[in-house]
């Protein structure tokens, strides 16, 4: 573990029991190659551990009978500060709400349209699942197929600009207080579409959630930071049920100011939980 | 700093961060920055000079990783296609069969994927536009089943090539990779050989994660290459570094795009090139 490998680059250097400045400096460098083996991006993990070291060349840690904890200690608290603090929620604003899915391709939207369909009808809500994806083949056979599955009705709306009046108009017909809209999957380099962001103006959606893949590397921030013009209200982490060290959860707080507000954590419907930063810091953390 | 002659500390921490940024991870990285600086010990060379010596030293390092397809002796030869959700098993699938359709030979798909929600209809849609044969069963079908009734159709038929699209699965669940070990004895027990290819789908946008994936894959089928995807983007995809200096397993092909024709053979200069500029 970290605590042990900290704990023994400070036996081989510590010497007699009283820690030097430089010391702290090597167990800052195996918390570096931690993070950055936990792929936070390269750049974060410089600035979060120069915040560290500010604190941690104080008598906390020089002096501390377990320096290794005091020092991990210190990281642990900024990781959780950076990531938010404290769980967040969906704003579900609008009447219906409209929560718009957005992500570069093959992250998981498309599944996490049918888990938060189930997720806000286990709250009581009544959702829409709205499937505006038109290129992926059998995309709105796969959101309907999951539509039944949670037991929420499905509206295809292909062309966007023409069928997503007439999908608000289904769900106020049909008493639905949130719409879940599906989007196609933007491919790396490319900014998204054109009629997203024409989207995003006309209907004002509640909540933009950027879908991320957590076995993202050091692309995540830059990946995150072409949805930014979208509007993004948070993110959906996937993929955390593997062990993928989700460094993805730290950069993109640290770089964007987005905060992760669900995270996926398996295929099914109800694989998805709310996001706590202080058990993402021991995950990144190892 | 760049460009003027002398080389400080900041330009070694910054060829560092460049080699981060691209995913190789923090042990490669410092190793290919420590031999170049004792490669510049005592010189004063240009930034140029030093980019070009690490493009140099990455095309080495990968140089072995290039195995150029080449047509396997048994008739059908099956190609499994494996790896994590969303990497994009099912599209490649699809471009390489088209691929080795496009020269001459004849492809059939299987639809091993019988558990995500519309994956048999998604390879279907994309075999149709790639004129490609698919061979399915009903979604919640046991993929061993699939994989042997398409592959004896292969054989009845006369096709060169079986091409097995499978579910995607993260490495560290146990049952859905040993699920990939029955699909490689069924056909083992009809073709007497287990698949000729056994590849494995990389995301380029995958980080450290990618080496797990690639031990565990390998552990279950005996992975005999890989294939990059989703490079079309700023992704370099250096993760596929340290997966080829701990496995030796080469890289076959690079998706580039979505679209069908979007699949170039690896090569590792240009793969070397693109990923230090
Ligand atoms: N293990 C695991 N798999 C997931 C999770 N979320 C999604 N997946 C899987 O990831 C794969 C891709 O999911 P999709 O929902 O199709 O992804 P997408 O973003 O809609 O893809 P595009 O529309 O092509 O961009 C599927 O195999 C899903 O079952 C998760 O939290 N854990
Ligand atoms: N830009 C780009 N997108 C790609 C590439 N390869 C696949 N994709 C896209 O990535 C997404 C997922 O592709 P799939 O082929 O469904 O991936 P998969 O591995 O079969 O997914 P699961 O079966 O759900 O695990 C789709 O939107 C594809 O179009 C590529 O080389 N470049
Ligand atoms: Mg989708
Ligand atoms: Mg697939």
């Amino acid at each position: 573990s970290l605590t042990e490998r900290l704990t023994q680059i400070f036996r081989n250097l510590g010497g007699k029991g009283k820690l030097s400045e430089a010391d702290v400096r090597a167990g800052l460098r195996g918390i570096r190659q931690a993070l950055l083996a936990a792929d936070v991006h390269w750049q974060v993990a410089r600035e979060l551990l120069g915040r560290v070291e500010e604190q941690a060349l104080g008598a906390k840690v020089l002096q501390s009978l377990t320096p290794a904890q005091q020092l991990l200690a210190i990281v642990r608290q900024e990781l959780a500060r950076t990531m938010g603090g404290q769980a967040q929620s969906l704003r579900l604003t609008g009447r219906p709400a409209t929560v718009l899915v957005v992500g570069p391709a093959g992250g998981g939207k498309t599944t996490t349209c049918g888990k938060l369909a189930r997720w806000l009808s286990k709250k009581g809500r009544h959702p829409l699942l709205v499937c505006c994806d038109p290129q992926r083949p059998a995309a709105a056979e796969q959101l309907a197929t999951l539509a039944r599955q949670v037991e929420v009705p499905f509206h295809n709306a292909p062309n966007p600009e023409t069928d997503f009046p007439a999908a608000l108009k289904k769900a106020r017909q049909e008493l639905r207080d949130v719409v879940i809209v599906d989007t196609p999957g933007v491919p790396p380099g490319e900014a998204p579409p054109g009629w997203l962001a024409q989207f995003v103006k006309v209907h004002s959606p509640g909540d933009v959630l950027l879908v991320l893949d957590a076995l993202t590397g050091q692309e995540a921030a830059q990946i995150a930071a072409g949805f930014l013009p979208l509007g993004v209200t948070g993110v959906v982490l996937t993929k955390l049920d593997g062990d993928a060290r989700g460094g993805a959860a730290l950069s993109i707080p640290a770089r964007l100011g987005c905060p992760i507000v669900l995270v996926g954590v398996g295929e099914r419907p109800s694989d998805l939980e709310p996001f706590y930063p202080q058990r993402m810091a021991d995950r990144i953390l190892g | 700093v760049r460009g003027q002659g002398a080389l400080t500390q900041e330009t070694w921490e910054e060829l560092e961060d460049l080699l981060l940024a691209a995913d190789v991870g923090p042990e490669l990285a410092g190793e290919l920055v420590s031999r170049l600086r004792e490669r510049f010990d005592g010189q004063s060379p240009a930034w140029e000079e030093v980019q070009a010596a690490l493009e140099e030293a990455v095309g080495e390092l990968l140089s072995g990783a290039e195995r150029p397809w080449s047509p396997p002796e048994g008739s059908p030869g099956v190609l499994l296609f494996v790896g994590v959700n969303g990497s994009g098993k099912t599209t490649t699938c699809v471009k390489v069969g088209r691929w080795l359709a496009g020269q001459g030979q004849r492809v059939l798909l299987a639809a091993a994927d019988t558990f995500r929600a519309a994956a048999i209809d998604q390879l279907r849609r994309l075999g149709e536009e790639a004129q490609l044969e698919v061979i399915a069963h009903r979604p919640g079908a046991d993929p061993g089943a699939v994989v042997h009734d398409a592959l004896a159709h292969a054989r009845s038929q006369g096709h060169r090539y079986l091409v097995v699209d499978t579910a995607g699965r993260l490495q560290t669940k146990r049952p859905l990779m040993e699920e990939l070990g029955k699909i490689c004895r069924v056909v083992e027990k009809l073709q007497g050989r287990p698949p000729e290819e056994r590849l494995l789908v990389v995301d380029a946008t995958v980080g450290q994660n990618a080496i797990s994936q690639a031990e565990l894959f390998h552990q279950a089928v005996g992975l005999t290459g890989l294939v990059v995807t989703k490079l079309d983007g700023s992704a370099k995809g250096g993760a596929v570094l340290p997966i080829w200096r701990a496995l030796g397993i080469p890289i076959l092909w690079l998706g580039v795009g979505q679209a069908l024709s979007d699949l170039v053979p690896f090569r590792a200069r240009d793969f070397a090139r693109a990923l230090v500029r």
